[in-house]
């Protein structure tokens, strides 16, 4: 079903806290759709779940699973 | 396993500030204790609980709200707790949370610690979901262990822990449920603290008492301190003496006016009973090998006891200084060692005897340096002849083990 922006923006939200996602250093604030795609991927790999790099329903609800706060070194890109 | 950090130390304090209010605060202390365990068993680091003060450690619980912390929490769920790595020490759990143990409901605060403290020794998340260091709580595991990548990253900061105990000792380790404490003493600094007893006991660990609280000393360092009563049931803290029997495997603890037997760790039937023959409160106790006798010390005299046959003390007290020359008298503790020696402790000072029971040369020397591996003392407390390399002062325990190795080579010398 078509996720609502509110559910997009806690997505992105949870990305970027846990370290899937970096805020890019100049330029605009907004997420190009490949680095949203990207950082799903690694989060999806990282929680064993089916790697499709879409916000499927699996994904969100791993993302509500309480956990620890700091980040997750599990992106690659944003590793570095 | 990701390293974020690691601490120039191996020794640490910790300090618990508050407590959460959905748990019994000696449930809550067990098993935040239990968490500096699982980590303290599989790497060569001590924790030490300070009550007061600084810490290297600092455990803490608060809410969405915090006068010392930038991160608020989130209410029930979610994020359900942060650490700073090392060597920053913090550690925060969310106050809002439902703090469990031993149950499936709510959130099991002893894992959820040992997480956190991975953090806070400098371990990054974990790739392996079913690894304690996994960034998502997977659960309450009733017979909860240590993953293997778990333990691989903390040895790749701290190195193995060199086991100090074979495996027939296993079945004589802690029970892994934490014992519920009855309200233990303050937990003593062994690098300050006047010794209540020493003992060589059982497969060569050498035992400290000091209060409600008994240690091992190791030449590699100094295991964790658990209170007397965990590892040896119905035994109470402040004793007076302890002595282990090889030829009877028996380990008689002394205070007051009672005494104490037990196999390992379990108490002989009949015990404790009154000490009636020699004199209550005694300062210390040993083991002889060469004429396999204990003997009891109190002020200025001993008494000579086998075990076995009924012994005639009509003859004593005898002076100590007769058998033992140039001991002090009213020692705190006393044991026979693993090298042949006999060692008297008294105050913050330790004499070596050989074998002809005669003080050894450069003795005293400083206990808390040789034998519990604290940082050296100040020159001027260096025992004049002593061959213990003067160091500077207040110098910690640093990466490049210089400290550590000079404490270990003090400590080789009197080891040797």
């Amino acid at each position: 079903r078509a996720l609502g922006p509110a559910e997009k923006e806690a997505a992105v939200d949870y990305l970027l806290q846990y370290g899937y996602l970096q805020k890019p250093l100049e330029g605009p604030d907004d997420f190009r759709p490949e680095d949203i795609t990207e950082a799903l991927r690694a989060f999806q790999e990282a929680s064993e779940l089916p790697v499709s790099g879409q916000l499927d329903d699996a994904t969100r609800a791993r993302m509500r699973q309480p956990r620890c706060g700091l980040e997750d070194p599990f992106n690659q890109k944003t590793l570095k | 396993y990701l390293l974020l950090g690691r601490w120039r130390k191996k020794h640490l304090t910790f300090r618990i500030l508050n407590m959460p209010s959905t748990l019994p605060p000696h449930t809550a202390r067990a098993a935040l204790l239990q968490a500096f365990q699982y980590w303290s068993k599989v790497a060569p680091l001590t924790f030490r609980e300070v009550q007061a003060g600084w810490a290297d450690i600092r455990l803490s619980f608060h809410g969405r709200q915090s006068l010392y912390c930038s991160k608020n929490f989130d209410g029930p769920g979610r994020v359900l707790a942060h650490a700073d790595i090392p060597e920053l020490g913090s550690v925060h759990f969310d106050e809002d949370e439902l703090w469990t143990e031993g149950t499936y409901q709510g959130v099991n605060l002893r894992i959820i610690a040992a997480h956190e403290l991975g953090h806070a020794l400098g371990l990054g998340h974990s790739r392996y979901t079913r690894a304690l260091m996994a960034p998502v709580y997977t659960g309450y595991r009733p017979h909860f262990k240590l993953h293997p990548d778990d333990v691989a990253g903390i040895q790749a900061l701290y190195g193995k822990k060199i086991p100090e105990i074979n495996d027939e000792e296993e079945e004589t380790e802690l029970p892994t449920i934490p014992q519920m404490p009855r309200e233990p003493g303050p937990m003593p600094d062994p690098c300050s603290a006047e010794l209540d007893a020493m003992m060589l006991g059982p497969r060569g660990k050498t035992y400290a008492f000091k209060g409600s609280y008994v240690w091992t000393v190791t030449d590699s360092g100094l295991g964790p301190l658990f209170q007397v009563s965990a590892l040896w049931e119905g035994l109470p803290g402040n004793l007076d003496a302890a002595v282990y029997s090889p030829r009877t495997q028996w380990i008689h603890f002394f205070k007051g006016d009672k005494v104490w037997r037990y196999t390992n760790f379990k108490m002989s039937p009949g015990f404790p009973k009154k000490l009636k023959r020699v004199e209550p409160n005694l300062d210390a106790a040993l083991y002889w090998p060469v004429n396999q006798k204990v003997f009891l010390f109190k002020g200025s005299g001993y008494w000579q006891w086998d075990e076995l046959a009924r012994t005639d003390f009509s003859h004593y007290p005898k002076p100590i200084k007769k058998l033992f020359t140039g001991v002090p008298e009213q020692p705190s503790a006393a044991m026979s060692w693993q090298d042949g020696r006999v060692y008297f402790f008294k105050g913050k000072q330790y004499w070596r005897l050989n074998r002809q029971l005669l003080v050894e040369k450069g003795y005293p020397r400083d206990t808390a340096h040789n034998w519990m591996h604290c940082n050296p003392q100040t020159p001027d407390t260096t025992p004049s002849g002593g061959n213990t390399t003067p160091s500077a002062t207040g110098t910690d325990y640093s990466p490049t083990g210089t400290t550590l190795d000079t404490t270990s080579s003090a400590l080789d010398s009197t080891l040797n």
